[in-house]
C-alpha cells in the first residue's frame, strides 16, 4: 500500500453529494456512496456524516471532461473513471466521477460502490497499492458488491494511518466477511482433492480439511494462489498432480504453487463447445482417468490420457447418476465414492452401484 | 486510399502509451521546491516504473501486454508523485 500524509486531523469527517447521474435513482447513489465510506469506517475509528448544504470535508460530484475548477480533467467514455484528492483544504478530500461513464449497482458497466470505495480510499490519504487483489490498485476489477472488498493490504495500509476501530476484538487485519464454518447453511462454490487433503472453496476463502484428522484451517485462497481470482466456480484434481481451476471461460492449470505459464486458457480449448459459457463442477475418477464436467442438468466426460472430450456428450446427469438430479454446485471424489454438494446438502454416491448412499450436510466434514 | 491501418495503430498506441505516462507517472514538481532543477524522465524510464508497478516485464518498451494494461479502465489519481 502507499499513503499520502498527512491523513485526516479528525476521526469524524462531513460528505456532501452535491450532484447525481441519471444512470442510477438518486436512492440506488446514496446507497452506494454510504456503503462506500462503511468499507472503511468498518475498519477504523473514522464516522462519516453526511451533510446537505454548505462545504463538507469530502465532497461528491459528477462531472465530464473539464469540470468546474479541478485541475484534473475526464476523457469520456472509458480510460479514466473517476478521481480524488488527499486530505486537506480545498479540493482536499474531494470526490469526482467521470458522468461519461455507465454507472451501475451490478456488474455491468461499472459498480459506484466498488469505484466509490476505491476513490474514497484517496480522500482519507491513500496512493495506489501494486497488490493486484486491493481495492486500491488503480485499475477496475469488478467483485461481487456482496463480498467485503478491501484486501489485508488495504486495511493495513488505512489503519496505518488511523488505526484500528475501538473495541474491535483484536488487532489483527480482519476480513469481516469470513464464512462461518459451522453454519448449517455452509454451501460451497467448488470442492477438489489435493493429495491427501479436501480443500473447499467458497468467495474468497478456502477450507483446507485432513479427513485422517479433524483438522480444518481456513484461508484466503490469495495466500496460496494470488494471481487467482475469488468466486471460481469449479476445481478438480487431475492424474498428473495438478489441480485445474475454473471460472467463467476461462481455467487455470496449478502444480504445487505455481500457476503453469499461458494460463489462464479458454474453457474452448478442453473441446467444450463456444456455447457453454462455465463449469459448475468437476471432478475426475481416478479409477477410471476420466473427468466429468457438471454444467446445468448435464455433463462432459473428458480423458485425461487421450486429452479430449469423449463423443456422445453432454448427457443427462440423473441418467448416469440416478438420485443426482439437482444443479451440481460441487463434486469432489474419496475412497471411491462421489460426493455432490448443493446448497447445504451433499449426496454420497457409489459411483459402480450407480446409486446414493445417503443424504448428508454440506458441513460434515468440518466436525462441527 | 485508405490510411494503411499498421501505421495508424502504431501512432494511436505512441499517443495512448504518452497520455497514460503523462498522466499517471510524471512526477508533478513540489511547490516547496520550486528552484531546484528536476530531471525529465524519459519516457523509457517512465515506462519502465509503470511496467514495476504493474508487474510486467520491465522491457521500457510498449509492447502489447502493456500496451494492453493502459487500456484498462482505471482512476484517474497519478500511481506515482503524490
Amino acid at each position: 500500500y502507499g499513503v499520502t500524509l498527512p491523513g485526516w486531523k479528525k476521526h469524524k469527517l462531513t460528505y456532501r453529494i452535491v450532484n447525481y447521474t441519471p444512470d442510477m435513482s438518486k436512492e440506488d447513489v446514496d446507497k452506494a456512496i454510504q456503503k462506500a465510506f462503511k468499507v472503511w469506517s468498518s475498519v477504523t475509528p473514522l464516522i462519516f456524516t453526511r451533510i446537505h448544504e454548505g462545504l463538507a470535508d469530502i465532497m461528491i460530484a459528477f462531472g465530464t471532461k473539464a469540470h468546474g475548477h479541478c485541475p484534473r480533467y475526464f476523457d469520456g467514455p472509458l480510460g479514466v473513471l473517476a478521481h480524488a484528492f488527499p486530505p486537506g483544504n480545498g479540493f482536499g478530500g474531494d470526490v469526482h466521477f467521470d458522468e461519461d461513464e455507465d454507472w451501475t449497482t451490478g456488474s455491468a458497466g461499472f459498480n459506484l460502490f466498488l469505484v466509490a470505495a476505491h476513490e474514497f480510499g484517496h480522500a482519507l490519504g491513500l496512493s495506489h497499492s501494486n497488490d493486484q487483489r486491493a481495492l486500491m490498485f488503480p485499475n477496475y476489477a469488478y467483485v461481487s458488491p456482496s463480498e467485503f472488498p478491501l484486501s489485508p493490504d488495504d486495511i493495513s495500509g488505512i489503519q496505518s494511518i488511523y488505526g484500528s476501530r475501538p473495541n474491535a476484538p483484536d488487532k489483527r487485519p480482519a476480513t469481516p466477511t469470513s464464512p462461518k464454518t459451522c453454519s448449517s447453511q455452509t454451501s460451497f462454490d467448488a470442492i477438489t482433492t489435493l493429495r491427501r487433503e479436501v480443500i473447499f472453496l467458497k468467495g474468497r476463502h478456502l477450507w483446507r480439511v485432513y479427513p485422517d484428522n479433524s483438522e480444518v484451517e481456513l484461508e484466503l485462497i490469495s495466500t496460496f494462489w494470488p494471481t487467482l481470482p475469488s468466486g471460481i466456480q469449479a476445481v478438480y484434481e487431475n492424474m498428473k498432480d495438478q489441480i485445474l481451476f475454473f471460472k467463467g471461460n476461462k481455467f487455470w492449470v496449478i502444480s504445487g504453487y505455481q500457476v503453469l505459464p499461458g494460463y489462464p486458457k479458454n474453457i474452448n480449448t478442453l473441446g467444450f463447445p463456444k456455447g457453454v459459457k462455465k463449469i459448475d463442477a468437476a471432478v475426475c475418477n481416478r479409477n477410471t482417468g476420466k473427468t466429468d464436467f457438471f454444467i446445468g442438468d448435464k455433463y462432459w466426460r473428458y480423458d485425461e490420457n487421450s486429452q479430449s472430450m469423449e463423443k456422445g456428450y453432454p448427457r443427462q446427469t440423473v441418467d448416469d447418476f440416478p438420485g443426482i438430479s439437482q444443479k451440481v454446485d460441487a463434486v469432489f471424489q474419496q475412497k471411491g465414492f462421489f460426493y455432490f454438494f448443493h446448497g447445504s446438502k451433499q449426496w454420497e454416491f457409489d459411483p459402480i452401484a450407480k446409486q446414493v448412499i445417503r443424504e448428508i450436510k454440506s458441513n460434515s466434514w468440518f466436525n462441527c | 486510399l485508405p490510411v494503411h491501418p499498421e501505421k495508424d495503430n502504431k501512432e494511436g498506441d505512441a499517443k495512448l502509451v504518452q497520455d497514460y505516462l503523462n498522466k499517471f507517472y510524471a512526477i508533478e514538481p513540489d511547490p516547496n521546491q520550486l528552484g531546484w532543477k528536476i530531471n525529465a524522465e524519459s519516457t523509457a524510464e517512465k515506462l519502465q516504473k509503470m511496467q514495476q508497478f504493474f508487474g510486467l516485464k520491465v522491457t521500457g518498451k510498449p509492447d502489447s501486454e502493456t500496451l494492453e494494461m493502459m487500456k484498462k479502465p482505471r482512476c484517474g489519481v497519478p500511481d506515482v508523485g503524490l
